[in-house]
Parts: structure tokens; C-alpha cells; sequence
């Protein structure tokens, strides 16, 4: 059966939550880049298709080892997360929780950031993958600080150790951890089950 | 007018609903 154009939003969450909740590797969080033209300029891009957060008891741990955002930037953070919960529930209708005040951990928020941004032109790794059509596999945090991508860097100073990006037909289907995961044939084959992705898994 | 595409909205109302629970079940991060 060939891949289909787009993938609704309710079949991308299932498929994001099997992958990332069966799974035998610790993954922080799943993201569908979705393949879209430009309507202005005819220039196509990679955007925000959907994503699904798991986020760890550990990446607290860590966080803490590694000293955390700063109380200046925890408030930045919990101010927008405030102004965001009051888009989605129509300007303030309900009474904020703690859903919205509590600290918001640097991989929650390298994963809210990941909403506002997109890749033109081959750029960044989701872009690179699906440019070339080879799934990008980059572990360590020494390989995500010395990648030429603003988004591995910046994924490295959010803690994480490892980011995965595949091509997926109509867009690129991206793995974070903060753990360092190697290479596996198994999650790979996985992705091709539940995206339905016919390219072969090396470059 | 909407703020946010319709994707992005989904989205995010499923962070905050998997936050809460997350939350729900460890308890404060602080």
C-alpha cells in the first residue's frame, strides 16, 4: 500500500504514541515534520505536522546535575506556557493548574519551541533527512554540539544525547533522548511498520 | 482571529493534558 499524501492528526498521535510508548529505547519525544509548499513563494518546507512528549523522571535528575534553567528563565517560561494554555482554552475561560505554573523542564521546552519552527531548503537535520532521503542518526551530546544544525545544538543544550530523523514519505519523522542511543534496526523497522516508509534505513 | 493552525492547537492541548498527568502522577517538580 503506498504511503499516504498526509497522515490526519488523530492517526499521526496514535502512530507517535505506539512508536514512542512501545518502544525499548528511552525516547524523550516524537515529532512529524510535515512536507508543505509555501502558498506565497512556491518554496516548500518542513513544518510543525504533530508531536508527542513522554519527557522522564530522569530528565529532572539531569537537569538538576546540570543546573537547570535559571529562575530568570524558568519564569519566562512558565509567563509563556501561561499565555499558551490561554490560546487553547479560549483567553482564560478556565481557571489555570498546575499544569501551567509548575517548572517546565528543558526538554518540555525545547519540545514547545519545536512548534514555532520550520526547515526550508534541505536546512537542519529534518530537513537534510528529507532532502537526501537518508535517515540521520546523531549520538552524543560531543556529536549534537558539533553538528552543522542550529536545531542538534540546541537540542544539546537542552540535554539531549541523541536525535533521530527519517524520512517518512510526506515528511521526516523526528526521535529525541536524552539518553545516548546507539543505532537500531529494531526502531527503524518500526517506523517503516507505522509510517509506512519504503526507503532503506542506511545511507 | 486563531492564533494558532489548527495542528499546532491539537497539539499543544495534548502536551498540557500528558503534562497534568505527569505531574498528577510524580507531583511537583519542585
Amino acid at each position: 500500500t503506498p504511503a499516504p499524501a498526509y497522515f490526519s492528526q488523530e492517526t499521526l498521535q496514535q502512530r507517535l504514541q505506539a512508536l514512542i510508548e512501545g518502544a525499548r529505547e528511552s525516547w524523550t519525544y516524537g515529532i512529524f515534520w510535515q512536507s508543505s509548499v509555501d502558498a506565497a513563494t512556491g518554496a516548500s518546507f518542513l513544518g510543525w505536522g504533530d508531536g508527542y512528549y513522554k519527557g522522564y523522571e530522569e530528565d529532572k535528575r539531569k537537569q538538576r546535575v546540570a543546573g537547570a534553567a535559571s529562575a530568570a528563565e524558568q519564569e519566562h517560561r512558565k509567563c509563556v506556557l501561561r499565555e499558551l494554555h490561554s490560546l487553547i482554552s479560549g483567553g482564560g475561560s478556565s481557571a489555570p493548574d498546575e499544569a501551567v505554573d509548575e517548572e517546565v523542564t528543558d526538554t518540555e521546552w525545547f519540545f514547545l519551541v519545536s512548534m514555532t519552527q520550520s526547515f526550508v531548503n534541505g536546512g537542519g537535520l529534518p530537513g537534510q533527512a528529507f532532502y537526501t532521503g537518508a535517515p540521520a542518526w546523531v549520538t552524543g551530546a560531543d556529536r549534537l554540539a558539533a553538528a552543522p544544525c542550529d536545531r542538534a545544538r540546541q537540542a544539546q543544550l537542552f540535554g539531549l544525547q541523541t536525535m533521530v530523523c527519517v524520512p517518512v514519505g510526506s515528511g521526516v519523522l523526528e526521535l529525541g533522548s536524552t539518553d545516548v542511543v546507539f543505532h537500531s534496526p529494531e526502531i527503524m523497522g518500526k517506523i517503516r511498520v507505522l509510517f509506512n516508509f519504503s526507503s532503506p534505513d542506511a545511507p | 482571529g486563531d492564533l494558532l493552525p489548527m495542528a499546532r492547537r491539537k497539539s499543544l492541548q495534548r502536551f498540557f493534558e500528558k503534562r497534568k498527568q505527569r505531574l498528577t502522577a510524580v507531583g511537583p517538580y519542585t
